[in-house]
This record gives C-alpha cells, sequence and structure tokens, in this order.
C-alpha cells in the first residue's frame, strides 16, 4: 500500500525539489512505483523535466480548489515508474493560495486517499513555508522527509519545523512518523559544513540518513538538461549518492 | 527621505537575507542610515547578528498585527548607522501569517511611513513566497531589489516575480520601480553560471547590477559568527563584493 511521504522545510534553497526529483527517479530505477506530487506553485517538477508551465494542463491545484478528479490530473514522465502531478497555473488570488481549508477537514488527505493503491511511494514536494498549504500536506502524509541544507541559516530554521510537525502530528495526524533528515549540499572540504553535519548527527541521531548529498554540479544541472542526474551522468556524485539514498530509503521499511 | 526598497524573490534560497545584511552593513559603512526590516518568520536577520528569537522582546508583527508604535520595536544593531526591526514571534496562527489586511487598506505602508524622515534606506527583507505579506511590502515600497542566484531553478522563477510585480504596481503602488537585479553565488569557472548570467543580462540589461556577488564561504559564515563578512574578514571576495555593490546602489541615485 503505497506510503505518501512529504519533503518539507520551510528554509528556502535547502534541496526539496532536487531531492524530490532525484530520490523519485532512484526509487524508480529501483523498480518501486512513484507519483510524485507538486505542491509548490514556482511549478519546479515540471521544470526538472523541462516543461513551461503553458505547456501542460492539469495542475493540483485543480484537484483542490476546482474538485477535478486528480486520477485526470495525472502526467508520465519519460521514466518507467515515475508518475508527476505538476503545479502549473499561476499564483492567482493571494488569499486562495494560503487557504485549501480548515485543517480538520483534512482536505487533502481525502483527495489523496483514491491514490495510495496505485504506487510504492507517493512523494509531496512542497514551498519553502510553513502554512495551511503544508499543514494540509502533513495532515495527508504518513511521514516526513527533511533536507538540511549544511549552511547555518538552515540549521537554525530546524526549530520551528519540528515544533510545527509536532503540533500537526498531535492535533491532526497521531500516525505522522519521520522517515528522516538529509543532509544536502555537503562539502567536507569546509568546516562550516562539518560543523552542521557533526552537530545535525549529534541532535537528531538515528533519525538522519547515513547518506549524505555532496555539492555536486550534475544537480544543478537538473533544469537545465530537463532529467534527473542519473540521466545526464549516472557515474556522478550527485546521481550516486541519491542512488544510495533510495537504497538506505528502502532498507529503512525491510523493502530490500 | 528614506527610500523604503524590499527584496524580494520567491525562490528560496537565492540570497535575499545575506544581501539585506550585507548590503545594509556596507552602505552604513559609507555613512548612510540603514534600518533593515525582517518580514520573514524564519527571523534570520536576527540570526545573522547572532540573537536567539527569545532574547529580543519586540518584532515587526506586533506593529502589523497588535498595533505597537514601530518607533518602539526598532533595535541597535553593534555598527554604528545600522538598526534593525526583527521577525521573532513564533509562526503562530495559521491564518494570521497569510494574511495582514486587504491590498487597498496599505496597512503596511501606512506602518512604515513615519520612519521615513529617520533613515536613508529603508530595506525589507521577505519569507520567499508571493502572498499577502510580500504584496503589502511591495504596496509600502519606493522600489525593489530582486537577487538572481546563478542557477536554473531561480532563472525559471523570474518569470512569475515579474508578473506579480507588475500587477502591484499597475493596482496598487504606480510609483513602485526596480532597484535593480543582483546576480548571487556567482562562479565563473562552472558553465551553468556563465549561462544564467549571460541570459539574464540579455533579458534584464542595464537594470542588472555591474556588481556580482561570487559564491564566498565568508557570507555563509554570517550566521554562525553573528556578523555581517566585512566584520569577519573585511578583505574576502564576499566583503568587498558588497562593498561595491553598495557604492554602485548609492551612485544609481546620485548620492555618491
Ligand atoms: N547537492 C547539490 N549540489 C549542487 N546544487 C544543488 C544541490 N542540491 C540542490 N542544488 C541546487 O541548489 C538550488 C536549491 O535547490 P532546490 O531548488 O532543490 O531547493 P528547494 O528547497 O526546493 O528550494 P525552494 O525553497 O525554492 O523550493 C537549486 O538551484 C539546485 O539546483
Ligand atoms: N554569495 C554567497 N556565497 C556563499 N554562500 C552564500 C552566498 N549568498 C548566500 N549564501 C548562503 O546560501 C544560503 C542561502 O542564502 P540566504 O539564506 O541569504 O537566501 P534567502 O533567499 O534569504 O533564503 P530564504 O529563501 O530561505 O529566505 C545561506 O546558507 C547563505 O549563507
Ligand atoms: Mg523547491
Ligand atoms: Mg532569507
Amino acid at each position: 500500500m503505497g506510503e505518501i511521504v512529504t519533503i518539507l522545510s520551510q528554509k528556502g534553497g535547502v534541496g526539496k525539489t532536487t531531492t524530490a526529483v532525484n530520490l523519485s527517479a532512484s526509487l524508480a530505477l529501483l523498480n518501486q512505483k512513484i507519483l510524485l506530487i507538486d505542491l509548490d506553485p514556482q511549478g519546479h517538477i515540471s521544470a526538472s523535466f523541462g516543461y513551461a508551465k503553458y505547456d501542460i494542463k492539469g495542475s493540483i491545484d485543480e484537484a483542490i480548489f476546482e474538485s477535478k478528479d486528480i486520477m485526470d490530473l495525472i502526467h508520465k514522465t519519460p521514466i518507467d515508474n515515475f508518475d508527476f502531478i505538476p503545479y502549473v497555473n499561476e499564483i492567482g488570488d493571494r488569499e486562495h493560495d494560503c487557504f485549501i481549508a480548515p485543517l480538520n477537514e483534512a482536505k487533502l488527505k481525502k483527495i489523496l486517499s483514491g491514490l495510495k493503491s496505485h504506487y510504492d511511494f507517493i512523494f509531496i514536494d512542497n514551498p519553502p513555508t510553513l502554512n495551511n498549504i503544508t499543514s494540509h500536506a502533513l495532515i495527508a502524509s504518513d511521514s516526513v522527509l527533511v533536507p538540511i541544507q549544511c549552511e547555518f541559516y538552515a540549521l537554525k530554521a530546524l526549530g520551528s519545523l519540528l515544533k510545527e510537525i509536532k503540533i500537526i502530528k498531535t492535533n491532526y495526524n497521531p500516525d505522522l512518523s519521520y522517515r528522516g533528515f538529509l543532509l544536502t549540499m555537503v562539502d567536507l572540504r569546509n568546516n562550516l559544513s562539518k560543523r552542521v553535519v557533526t552537530k545535525v548527527r549529534q541532535t537528531l541521531k538515528e533519525l538522519v540518513y547515513e547518506t549524505m548529498i555532496p555539492r555536486n554540479i550534475r544537480l544543478a544541472e537538473v533544469p537545465y538538461y530537463g532529467k534527473p542526474a542519473y540521466y545526464i551522468d549516472k557515474s556522478a556524485k550527485g546521481s550516486t549518492s541519491y542512488l544510495d539514498l533510495a537504497r538506505e530509503f528502502l532498507s529503512q521499511n525491510g523493502t530490500i
């Protein structure tokens, strides 16, 4: 039965989208059936496959705000076992963007429930914020994966995020668990990065993935070439590290 | 008379906060009286000076949501000519965070108007989003400074941002102008960065600052040492580039 994993951090630019795209692609390579949902109006999941916003019809906000059938919004990527639902409509009405529904209605959870039997894993990429949309994502999810960029502002952002997750778990989704914390843009040649790695491992212990994602140009080239790093250069450190992560991710729940 | 400049990009991690802190510090060095307002609930302006959220009393949201006198919320930094107003209260009530007031009330503009006579420049650091808060920031501002990280996702984000600024200018703030576009985390050793620089200069021409901010470890160390890069190592490329930017910024309006 499909597990819904939300990728979340209110700190911007920490590698949420890069992780969503490259982890999904790696799991698809390991024969897992993957659906990736873009909940960020920036629409960078579709940009990762080279689509411009106006190229695509069918966007997640149509299921949320216009009650369209979510099955009609699923698009295939060029990769086997890997489907996605984009966010392509412009940001539109300010207030509409901030408020999906009261949290106790669990609207997104209801919309996504019919998808679980079709996929092994459903990932949700989130915008860099903590608001009504991301609260609904947490309520709809079985687990949460938190990318932590190896920099100090990202480290400082951790406290508010953990507090927010606890509030949602306590009041709305008691089954919500941590999938894990992923260290991203790691550069062990510099002290700053080393300090962050040490601090995170000391504080979050076994919740932190062994696998760390190094800073690697191939990962930054994903939106330029319109494909996950593995399909740009399968031997690049960026590609192999997400493949390692996928194996570690699967071994977590004994799938492998 | 103080000019209000809002630093904005809905793309996360492009260097909004780093620019807000280091440009403000550089302008203060050039004898400009600067106020920096943190409109991002992450509160990374205070983190840049080594303050923890609970260390400080008085936060911008108290002027917005509880009608506190804005003059009482001003804090001094250790640097002459450089004051700031932090955002230190926790994110709190979901809906409150998304909605300051109807845009035609120009609530933030009214709150900030009394400050203009006390400062040469007032900068606003924004969260990585386009919502009611950032719309009010645009309505309250004389000009907007847009950091563009030299990466492809950041480039793709530009279209929506320009559209949003145009909507606010047309409907709410006809005097809003572009202060300029700033290329950040530039690394001319890699092709990706070069392509972005070329593309941005071709599209936005003279609106793009000559000065480019290189990727430089001292800038990432600001929240670790709790001071702008110039005060960590004044000869570092990160420090000198923001000082160059400050001079170019002042020469724009003939101040120098
Ligand atoms: N390991 C890495 N090595 C090099 N570049 C990376 C790496 N991970 C991400 N990037 C680049 O860093 C930038 C930020 O990453 P990304 O956009 O995935 O973060 P995000 O958290 O999704 O951002 P946002 O908060 O805007 O949604 C992007 O330009 C991306 O290409
Ligand atoms: N020129 C630079 N060289 C090296 N590191 C940089 C540079 N500019 C910013 N950084 C680092 O990159 C990260 C992102 O920068 P910053 O937090 O200033 O961006 P932001 O746009 O304010 O992010 P957010 O969207 O979360 O508000 C930070 O860890 C910062 O220290
Ligand atoms: Mg993203
Ligand atoms: Mg910031």
